[in-house]
């Protein structure tokens, strides 16, 4: 997750938020 | 972590616009990802409000480490918010 911590997109953001949220 | 860095305005200026509630938010996410010890020494720095000092007794490392994990942390978090919020 570090290593690509610079490479998501905000699109690529907000999925992982919503991901969590739903977590 | 990060309102006492004068050098980047830009976190304050998406604290007032954001609020405190969705930067948390953003924060818990990403941290959720984090290695443990990146994660609870945070924790301790930040939400327990101990001295770096204090985390090296607990953590049983050095002051040094404990900096270092501050500083790699607050690196990953700003790159997160530059990410999420461009």
């Amino acid at each position: 997750f570090l290593d690509d911590i610079e490479k998501f997109s905000n699109t690529e953001w907000i999925q992982m938020q919503e991901d969590y949220s739903v977590d | 972590v990060f309102i006492e860095d004068p050098e980047d305005e830009w976190i304050e200026k998406l604290n007032e616009e954001l609020g405190g509630d969705q930067m948390h938010k953003h924060i818990d996410m990403v941290l959720h990802r984090f290695p443990a010890p990146m994660k609870s020494i945070y924790d301790l720095a930040v939400n327990q409000r101990f001295s770096v000092q204090e985390i090296s007794k607990i953590k049983g490392i050095s002051v040094e480490e404990v900096e270092s994990y501050l500083v790699r942390t607050r690196k990953h978090l700003l790159t997160s918010f530059k990410g999420r919020y461009p």
